[in-house]
């Protein structure tokens, strides 16, 4: 798994809620 | 050797020996993806927040959100029942949190989370102070820091304002209350160090 620090994917999942992506939310 | 799970974001501390590193991985996103969401949609009610660029709203949630997620969660850690409430809804007591090898962080937690119920705050004002801890990030990778600058301040004279209006007899708690900003930043860094200590196989 490597670094949980970036594996844990925080950028990307606030990106993501930033833009409102709506397909992500219904996951 | 036994691994245990020191974050009260998962279910249970204990792990099940059937399930894979992934599957606890996984269960554990599938509580921190929506927390952190949930920090994201409050910064965008912070008004000012999304006059900022997209850029330095990106940064300011990257250094910002395990702040915000402690002051969210810190009734998880009962500072006079010495327990912490696990997401699964079971509580442990410090006593079987160590024997697990939980470390010094927990007591800081407790004692954070003891001086800010001590403050008794209202929803609102817990609010305000969270939109304060989240725009009183670090301020590295931020790109335009005045307009940060500008709305913690606008922000911090805010909450100044609501605290005195409410508490006109405690002149001590907008203090107080200024005072958990370092010790955020504190249990950030230990939280960054327990974190890249962490290793799941």
């Amino acid at each position: 798994f490597g670094d949980p620090a970036s594996n844990l994917g925080l950028e990307d999942i606030i990106r993501k809620a930033l833009m409102g992506n709506l397909e992500e939310r219904q996951e | 050797r036994r691994m245990y799970l020191g974050c009260p974001m998962n279910t249970a501390p204990n792990i099940d020996s059937q399930k894979s590193g992934h599957e606890v991985w996984d269960e554990f996103m599938h509580s921190f993806t929506p927390a952190v969401r949930e920090v994201v949609e409050f910064a965008k009610k912070i008004p000012g927040f999304r006059d900022l660029s997209q850029h330095d709203q990106v940064n300011l949630l990257k250094a910002g959100t395990f702040e915000v997620l402690v002051v969210r969660f810190a009734s998880l850690f009962d500072a006079k029942e010495r327990t912490v409430t696990f997401l699964g809804g079971k509580k442990y007591s410090v006593d079987t949190l160590r024997s697990m090898g939980a470390s010094e962080f927990l007591n800081s937690m407790f004692d954070f989370s003891e001086k800010l119920t001590n403050l008794g705050l209202s929803e609102e004002e817990m609010s305000l102070f969270t939109a304060v801890v989240l725009v009183s990030a670090d301020r590295s990778g931020i790109e335009n820091v005045n307009s940060v600058e500008a709305l913690q301040d606008t922000l911090i004279c805010a909450l100044r304002n609501l605290i005195t209006k409410n508490h006109p007899n405690e002149l001590a708690t907008f203090t107080k209350l200024l005072l958990k900003l370092p010790d955020l930043r504190s249990l950030n860094n230990m939280h960054s160090e327990q974190l890249l200590a962490f290793k799941i196989h």
